[in-house]
């Protein structure tokens, strides 16, 4: 019946969706990580940030890529290679792109209060 | 690090936060800390403070001013400042109980903390001012000076004064004035200065790279304020002027003078030199 049919249809498209929405969310992208510096109880010494957002990234870098995935001329290489043949190389890797750095005030060794910026220590962007 | 500690760590799967609370092994936590401490170039880790951290606001300003500043550098943002590639600001207070400065309004500083191998770019000190019924200009915490105790008469009457730095080069054995070598110099025009207590600012890099050279040479800083009129208000002017300061509180007052330093610790340039060879070696 034509009900039938549109459920049908519907719910082909219900599944592919969901298929590709799971896909989607299994490319690489950056996640959060998170250092609380009460829990590990060095707030008595870190006067400030309260906590270290460092993120990470990971997911799966397949063939083909998308734009936003920044993948490298050589991801798109090895990605495809590895969908011809996966055992001859494994998939390119999720790694971080773009880094920023991080400020921290703290006291030294000596309890003098040092402001001091660290180069590389926040992920700002994934790609592969 | 004694007993584990709850250590929360917190990611996102798909749409979902997830946060998992788990009981962290002392050993662990104390790798962990080792790491940051070896990341962060301290050796231990600080003692445990008694009473509460005083943070000089102006290190505040520049903490939030370096957040959230996407650059891709480490350097410190400084617009008009020559510190080049630092990226550590050091804060230090005047050491009251210090007996090498005898002479006027001596201030002197223990830099002995700075790492040997990081590269001491600027140095600033900043002095709070307070201006009295707009016509008189008092350096507050120089020497710690109690202000009731000052003779309006040896303070006269003036709407500018100058100010000047000098790095004492040889003390003096009594209380002679020793042989000195001025550093930087602030003309102060209280007309033009609308509150009432402010930061004035001197750059004295060249004293604080003579100390970093040779520790021993570190006999302080010697402050002057010039009246128009060319009086200079040092020691023989303000010889009555009862010395007060608080020795059980080394941490600094809101007040006190500050010695701020701008260092490289040049981890960067390490990263940048091994970036560079990687880049050559492929």
């Amino acid at each position: 019946s034509a009900n039938a049919n549109n459920n049908g249809a519907a719910g082909n498209k219900k599944r592919k969706n969901h298929r590709n929405k799971n896909r989607k969310r299994n490319l690489c992208s950056r996640h959060k990580m998170f250092v609380d510096f009460t829990d590990v109880g060095w707030n008595d010494w870190i006067v400030a940030p309260p906590g270290y957002h460092a993120f990470h990234c990971t997911g799966e870098c397949p063939f083909p890529m998308a734009e936003h995935l920044n993948a490298t001329n050589h991801a798109v290489i090895q990605a495809l290679v590895n969908s011809m043949n996966p055992q001859m190389v494994p998939p390119p890797c999720c790694v971080p792109t773009k880094y920023s750095s991080l400020s921290l005030l703290y006291t030294d060794s000596s309890d003098k209060i040092v402001l001091k910026n660290y180069n590389e220590m926040v992920v700002d962007a994934c790609g592969c | 690090t004694t007993s584990s500690r709850n250590f929360v760590a917190s990611y996102e799967i798909e749409d979902s936060h997830v946060e998992v609370t788990r009981s962290v092994e002392p050993q662990v936590l104390a790798r962990l800390e080792s790491q940051f401490l070896k990341l962060f170039g301290m050796p231990r880790r600080p003692s445990k403070r008694s009473a509460p951290l005083k943070v000089p606001k102006y290190l505040i300003d520049l903490y939030n001013a370096q957040t959230g500043n996407d650059l891709g550098t480490s350097n410190l943002h400084l617009p008009g400042r020559h510190t080049r590639t630092a990226n550590t600001v050091r804060t230090f207070y005047h050491l009251p109980s210090s007996t090498g400065v005898r002479w006027g309004h001596g201030l002197k500083f223990d830099l002995s903390s700075i790492p040997d191998h990081e590269k001491v770019t600027g140095a600033e000190l900043r002095l709070v001012f307070n201006k009295k019924n707009n016509v008189s200009l008092v350096p507050v915490g120089v020497d710690a000076m109690d202000i009731s105790a000052l003779d309006s008469d040896s303070m006269g009457s003036y709407n500018s004064v100058r100010v000047l730095v000098n790095d004492v080069i040889k003390p003096s054995k009594k209380d002679d004035e020793p042989h000195m070598f001025p550093i930087d110099t602030k003309y102060v025009d209280l007309s033009k200065r609308k509150k009432n207590s402010f930061w004035i600012t001197f750059d004295i890099f060249p004293a604080v790279s003579r100390w970093m050279e040779n520790p021993k040479s570190n006999h302080g800083l010697v402050i002057q304020v010039i009246h128009p009129n060319g009086q200079v208000m040092s020691q023989s002017t303000l010889k009555h002027i009862r010395v007060r300061r608080d020795t059980d509180n080394l941490s600094g007052q809101e007040n006190d003078p500050v010695l701020f330093t701008y260092s490289d610790d040049g981890v960067n340039k390490k990263q940048r030199n091994a970036k560079a060879l990687s880049r050559a070696y492929r």
